[in-house]
This record gives C-alpha cells, sequence and structure tokens, in this order.
C-alpha cells in the first residue's frame, strides 16, 4: 500500500458516499446516468470475485464488499426506489456496445486464460470506459449539478491517483500491470475535459455548463 | 505471490 493508491481509494470510496447523499437527501437521481451505474455494478462484481477465494487483507475485502454493496445498492435506489426520477429520456448510451468490446478484448488480450483472469481482466477493461453513459447524459443535458460535478471529480481523481501508485510500484517494488495502466490511461483521459471544466467553472461556484 | 502482488488493488 502506498499514499497513492490509500488516496486514490478514499477518493473513490468519497466518490460513491457523494453519490448515494445526494440521491438519498434530494430523493432524485436527476442527472445520474443509471446506465454508468449498472456498468460500475458489473465491473464490481466481475472484479471482486476472488473475495471468495483469496484474502489478501482486511481493508482489502472490507473496500471490496463496500464498493459491491454500494453500486448494486446505487443501482436499486436509481431503477426501484426513486424510479420516477430517473432521467430516462437522456440516459440513452448503447451500454451494450462498451459491454461486448471489454468482452472479446478480455478473451484476447490477458494474463493468462482461466476465469477469474479474464473476468478480472473484462472488469479492468469495462472500468475504463463504464463513465462514457455519464458523461454522455451530462453532455446532453448541457449541464450538471454542482453535486453531480463533485462526483465525478472524485470518481476521476481515484484513477489519476492510481496512475501514480503504479509509478510507484514500478520504482519501488519493480511491480507493474500494463493491461491496468493501460485501461487507467483510458479512463482518466476520458476525464480530462471535464476535470478542464470542473476546475476552471465549478471550483469558482459557476455552474458545469457545457458548450452547446 | 505473484497474484497477491499484482491483485492486491481494488
Amino acid at each position: 500500500m502506498n499514499i497513492f493508491r490509500l488516496f486514490g481509494d478514499l477518493s473513490h470510496l468519497l466518490a460513491i458516499i457523494i453519490l448515494l447523499l445526494k440521491i438519498w437527501k434530494t430523493r432524485s437521481c436527476a442527472g445520474i446516468s443509471g446506465k454508468s451505474q449498472i456498468l460500475f455494478a458489473i465491473v464490481y462484481t466481475s472484479r471482486y470475485l476472488d473475495l471468495m477465494t483469496t484474502y489478501i487483507s482486511a481493508y482489502n475485502t472490507f473496500m471490496k464488499i463496500v464498493f459491491v454493496a454500494t453500486s448494486y445498492a446505487t443501482v436499486f435506489l436509481m431503477y426501484m426506489k426513486f424510479k420516477a426520477t430517473y432521467d430516462r429520456n437522456h440516459d440513452t448510451f448503447r451500454i451494450e456496445f462498451l459491454i461486448v468490446p471489454a468482452v472479446i478484448l478480455a478473451l484476447v488480450i490477458n494474463q493468462e486464460f482461466t476465469v477469474l483472469e479474464v473476468l478480472w481482466t473484462f472488469s479492468i477493461y469495462l472500468e475504463s470506459v463504464a463513465i462514457l453513459p455519464q458523461l454522455f447524459l451530462v453532455s446532453k443535458t448541457g449541464e450538471a449539478e454542482s453535486i453531480t460535478s463533485h462526483y465525478l471529480f472524485a470518481l476521476g481523481s481515484y484513477r489519476a491517483l492510481y496512475l501514480l501508485n503504479w509509478v510507484y510500484r514500478y520504482y519501488a517494488e519493480d511491480h507493474y500491470d500494463l493491461i491496468a495502466i493501460v485501461a487507467g490511461l483510458v479512463q482518466t483521459v476520458l476525464y480530462c475535459d471535464f476535470f478542464y471544466l470542473y476546475i476552471t467553472k465549478v471550483l469558482k461556484g459557476k455552474k458545469l455548463q457545457l458548450p452547446a | 505471490e505473484n497474484y497477491i502482488k499484482s491483485k492486491d488493488e481494488l
């Protein structure tokens, strides 16, 4: 464990808490993409199957359970409890166009052809594009509530911090995982446009308005 | 050992 990964995980946890608070407090999931939340639930389910087989640390197990539980809770809140506030008309990204290529790529490019490894690789590839429906929704509605942009900033920062963690591990532990690094780069690059808007607008108290 | 190293991340 290193400071980059710890802050990355905390930023990830913060993002999930911000989202749950936003939905619970405002009793609305307007502006949030349910499709991205479904993708995150798939990502954590396919990545954390090793919860059953491998114990790494209490922290690792605890965080995995939290991520899986909160991702399903968010999907439940969006599609059941606060279903009436779900923005179905704008949340139209075809997630099969993300899932199918991730499955194919995981079958072709992986570290070893076992069930756990291919599922883990699939989850890495899917996570790198899982935010696209959310960014697509924000671009379609042309704006985002500030709480939603804080959520996106925390979520984008988590993988950016993981990139620093991988640099650190390469030099300090002589360890690296190219699949995770390349996917992490793609994932972080997708946020660049948003990061720019967040820093130049939201932090100045303005609303996040995308140029129409 | 190698498994733990590469899969100890979330």
